[in-house]
């Protein structure tokens, strides 16, 4: 049965989809079936992967709002292994439809339940806030994977998120973990990467993955060919990260 | 009486923040009249200017929800003539409070008008969405400032912004106008960064500012401090361009 992995941090710019999508790339690579379920208006982590969603094309709104099933809704991908439940700009509406829904919180969790035997990761990018769709994506989960940009406002909203995570953790989902705590877009030579990181590793201790993501500009232009790194640039350091990444989260599953 | 200009951009980490403090910092230093209104639960803003709120402490938070009056949660900075009207984490649960409000879209507005009197800008600063929050700040605005990181994730959301724009030219706020768009964390040396810019520049025309911000540390680095770029680092690329997209912006106000 898949491990469901929410990517959630409710900073934005801080690297959620590009983890999202080059884990899970990087996990099929190595051949574990994976499903990336993108639940943020913008749609990143679907055009990430090379998708672009037609009119009337069902999605993750459909899904949670118009009675569709998820595998209806299924995509395959460029990478083998690696399937995608993509998102729409529609969805920005979701905030508001679940406020006044019945099991507001729990669309996703049933929505996912059917799935589980056909992945061995279901990965979930969440969009920059700590509302409803996240609060969804967060009582599905098993586990909660923190990517941190080594930055002082991103280090700001950490406490929050962790409060979030707890009253998840004490009410709808007890089962919840932290699973880890990625730091992205790190750059050694930035004095100030180093003092935020030490309080990062302070904070969180063993649950800092010890492989970290440097800032690399393949990561950045490979979306725009709609392409995960590993098929963008597999010599990059940033395909070689996301690699070691996807390791490392096998050996801790 | 003073432009209502807000900064926004559903697109988390474009450097919205950076903007409003900066911005706002510098239009202070050169002689202008400056209240900072920070409507992101994630506070940035209110910290990048140094301040920290206790728990009793009126915010914004009261002053859309409490009945509090603007006047009386104003406070001072290490500026001289840079006024913020601060937030706190518990404007988060703004998004649902507002959804069964009263007149749910116009409260910013009707916050703000008071104060125009006594500042030559108010500049707003908005969370990574297009919720009630930053729906309240376009409907509040005279002018809107978008910032622009030359990513690729960051050019998708672009058209997503404009049509909430027109809706709300179209409906609530016939006088909002597309104050102009800002070039941010831009890197001449990276290949996509050139690549965006044409179709942002193709895009948006005139609305395109000269001056661009270019990536620099010391803007990444002033806020562990509580002080914007001029107090931390005038000599700065920082600092210089932020002074010059002030004088940009007094010129075509
Ligand atoms: N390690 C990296 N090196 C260079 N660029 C990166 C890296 N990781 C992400 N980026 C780029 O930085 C920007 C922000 O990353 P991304 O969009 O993945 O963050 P996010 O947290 O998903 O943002 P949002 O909060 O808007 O959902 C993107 O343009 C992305 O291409
Ligand atoms: N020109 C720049 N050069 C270097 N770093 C920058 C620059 N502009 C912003 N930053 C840094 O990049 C990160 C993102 O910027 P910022 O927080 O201002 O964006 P934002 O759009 O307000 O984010 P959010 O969507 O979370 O509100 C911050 O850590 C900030 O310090
Ligand atoms: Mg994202
Ligand atoms: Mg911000």
């Amino acid at each position: 049965l898949a491990r469901i992995l929410t990517i959630a941090n409710q900073k934005g710019g801080v690297g959620k989809t590009t983890t999202a999508v080059n884990l899970g790339a990087c996990l099929a690579v190595i051949g574990e079936r994976v499903l990336l379920v993108d639940v943020d208006p913008q749609a990143n982590a679907t055009s990430g992967v090379g998708h672009k969603i037609n009119p009337g094309q069902p999605t993750v709104y459909e899904c949670l709002f118009g009675g569709e099933e998820a595998a209806a809704c299924l995509l395959a991908t460029k990478v083998p292994r690696l399937h995608v439940l993509p998102s729409h700009h529609r969805l920005v509406g979701a905030e508001i439809e679940l406020v006044e829904a019945v099991d507001r919180e729990r669309r996703l969790s049933r929505l996912l339940r059917p799935l589980r035997s056909s992945y061995d990761y279901i990965i979930v990018d969440c969009p920059p806030s700590l509302g409803l769709i996240t609060l969804n994506a967060l009582v599905a989960a098993h586990s909660v994977l923190v990517p941190i940009q080594c930055e002082y406002y991103a280090l700001e909203g950490v406490s929050h998120l962790l409060e979030t995570i707890n009253l998840v953790q004490e009410g709808m989902n007890p089962d919840l973990d932290i699973f880890g705590v990625v730091l992205t877009m790190y750059d050694r030579r930035v004095r100030l990467t180093a003092r935020v990181e030490e309080e990062i590793r302070a904070f969180f201790e063993g649950l800092v993955f010890g492989t970290t993501i440097p800032r690399n500009v393949r990561l950045s232009e490979a979306p725009s060919f709609g392409q995960p790194i590993v098929l963008y640039d597999i010599l990059s350091k940033g395909a070689e990260s996301y690699m070691a990444l996807a390791r490392e989260v096998i050996r801790r599953a």
